[in-house]
């Protein structure tokens, strides 16, 4: 499972 | 996208845009630390490295964009417009922040997710964000008691920083996997930071007197 990536976070 | 992270987005927003207008409309920039803007501006600039190679939304980008011109744009109005650069007061802004950026880029190469360019440089962003405030902070001590747009500049980072802690407790429960020691440990200690100032603002308030910081 891919890990949630925060880059979409400002 | 969910209400928190929203939520803490404006509010980022607003402090930007209450700082901006306030040194556009009064062109004054009394009280406040050219050395947290400049930090910000690299924050940014660090942060926001993916703006062209990765797309997340409409949204993303125009806030990644907003916060890159608000940031440099305050940095330059203070340094170089002619009326505004003569209000920054130069003698008591005087914290080493160049002493904060290479603890760290130190930092950032040895603890990050994966050791490539751009990840190192956006772990370094959330750790200089961390510690950003702090020649604010200091130049708040030392000037006693603020004026209120900047105490209000200060009241919304804080606030922006809190709403992004409750974002990761809702992310954390709704999304598997959803575990990031570095942004939630250095977010962590970037809203510690605030909490001191927290409670002598909402002191003031309550006494309905002007904010003064202990020495």
């Amino acid at each position: 499972p891919n890990k949630s990536n925060m880059k979409d976070e400002l | 996208m969910n209400i928190f992270r929203l939520a803490g987005d404006m509010t980022h927003l607003a402090s930007v845009l209450v700082l901006l207008l306030k040194i556009h409309t009064i062109k004054s920039c009394a009280g406040v630390s050219l050395k947290t803007q400049e930090l910000y501006a690299i924050v940014f600039a660090t942060r926001y490295l993916d703006i062209f190679t990765s797309f997340y939304s409409i949204y993303n980008t125009l806030m990644k964009l907003v916060f890159l011109g608000s940031s440099f744009s305050i940095v330059l109005y203070m340094k170089y417009h002619k009326t505004v650069h003569r209000s920054y007061d130069r003698e008591q802004d005087t914290f080493r922040h160049w002493f904060l950026v290479l603890p760290c880029l130190l930092l950032a190469l040895l603890i990050h997710e994966k050791f490539t360019f751009l990840e190192v440089l956006w772990t370094f962003s959330l750790y200089l964000e961390a510690v950003a405030i702090l020649p604010q902070l200091v130049l708040l001590q030392r000037t006693r008691n603020i004026d209120n747009l900047t105490g209000q500049y200060v009241f919304l980072l804080g606030g922006y920083r809190g709403l992004y802690i409750l974002n990761w407790i809702y992310r954390y429960f709704t999304e598997p996997h959803f575990v990031h020691w570095i942004t939630w440990i250095s977010g962590l200690v970037q809203t510690l930071l605030y909490a001191d100032f927290f409670f002598y603002y909402s002191q003031s308030w309550k006494n309905n007197k002007k904010l003064q910081l202990p020495a």
